[in-house]
């Protein structure tokens, strides 16, 4: 579902460029559950960025669904794209902060036009496997960063997508409530097929991926099968 | 050098309080390596808070070095106490956007009106001990979460304090990145006597401590001294 070709990501700043990706290539199926590790700065959030269609590669290609290629989208066709079918968890959590916890998890399903009662009863059910169920009033300002990022991992399945984007979904939360959400992550990956790709440092996002992608300075370094 | 006696925090939400922090007592000296753990939600960034004079709490009192008591200080006292002798690494970063990572790291010196070239000497070097220099004219938005984090780190350090309070700082670091950063705070204790308070879910910033307090339902469960 996601095919990338010989892409490259160049920054320009000024006089200099930082070549944030170069000629990285990954294909990546249904119900597949990888993590894309590496150093600080090395490239994975530019490289989920390209994959959610956040953003268009130097050169090359990235192909989603077998059929749309990114850099040949227009913004409706690309914003479509990304409602329907990619969920979507960043690094720095962006939530609405004038909505409450609710609100901000029923967003994706409300752009999507579901059903008041249908929208209450997902939203409810899934704020409670993320363990929010008592701070379902709070806005973002009023709940910790753990309680935040949770918040946007909720929003992130929703809807239940084909592919989720997850960049750095368990930096904030502790051992218990990190391990809660990655078997909720698991669960949809067994039960719906969903693919899960994750940018991660955490340990325990890499010990239960199934394949592990190593960046360094942009580049693929490794690329292999654990389970 | 800090002293809580007995605090409790709370937040109101409407008809709903959040008891945040009940009944804490907490004795902090000088030369102190000591990390807050516990769930998600638990009230270590409240704590932290309180203990920094972001905010006061709703009863019981927060001396700082032995003289000031938080919720009797007017605003400017605060803010001169904090510029002057605590740096403040926030879960959120919070750099300024319109400024790149010199200036960002430099505005605490500046705010000190320490002469010009005394600022670029330090912002320099400590800039290239986070490993940043490469990047010292990208602005916030130009980075990675990992290298806004250590912008954080070094603003937070630049003005040589008394006290650093590190909210989760190695939350989006790799593990080579975030041993670099506990290096460089530790040489900081031990060759200037600063105490490092750290909030954090990460067991290498566990594994280093001097001292580790358990919080659990904004009450401390566990206060001991491992090393
Ligand atoms: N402004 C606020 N209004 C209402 N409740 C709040 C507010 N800020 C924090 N809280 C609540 O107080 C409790 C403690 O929050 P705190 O941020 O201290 O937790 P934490 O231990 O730092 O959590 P994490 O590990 O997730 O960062 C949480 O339950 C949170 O929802
Ligand atoms: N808008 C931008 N302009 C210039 N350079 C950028 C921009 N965004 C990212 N970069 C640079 O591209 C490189 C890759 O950034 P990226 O955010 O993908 O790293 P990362 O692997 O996610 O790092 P981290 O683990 O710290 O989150 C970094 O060196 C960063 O400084
Ligand atoms: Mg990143
Ligand atoms: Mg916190």
């Amino acid at each position: 579902i996601v095919n990338v070709e010989k892409i490259c990501k160049d920054y320009q700043l000024g006089t200099h460029v930082v070549h944030a990706l170069v000629d990285v290539d990954l294909r990546i199926g249904t119900s597949e559950f990888l993590s894309i590790v590496g150093p600080s700065g090395s490239g994975k959030t530019t490289l989920l960025n390209l994959i959610g269609c956040l953003d268009v590669p130097t050169s090359g290609s990235v192909r989603m669904f077998g059929e749309f290629e990114t850099s040949k989208l227009d913004d409706r066709a690309t914003t479509l794209l990304r409602r329907d079918r990619i969920g979507f968890i960043f690094q720095t959590f962006n939530l609405l902060p004038v909505l409450n916890v609710l609100e901000n998890v029923a967003l994706p399903l409300e752009l999507q036009q579901v059903a008041k009662p249908e929208i209450a009863r997902r939203v409810s059910e899934l704020v409670e496997e993320v363990g929010l169920t008592e701070f379902a009033r709070h806005r973002p300002d009023e709940l910790s960063g753990g309680q935040r990022q949770r918040v946007a991992v909720a929003r992130a399945l929703i809807t239940n997508p084909q592919l989720v984007l997850a960049d750095e979904p368990t930096a904030n939360l502790d051992h218990d409530t990190g391990m809660a959400v990655l078997e909720l992550m698991l669960e949809m990956n067994r039960s719906h097929g969903t693919t899960f790709v994750f940018s991660t440092h955490d340990p325990k996002v890499m010990g239960i991926a199934k394949r592990i992608v190593t960046v360094e300075d942009g580049r693929i370094k490794e690329d292999r099968n654990v389970a």
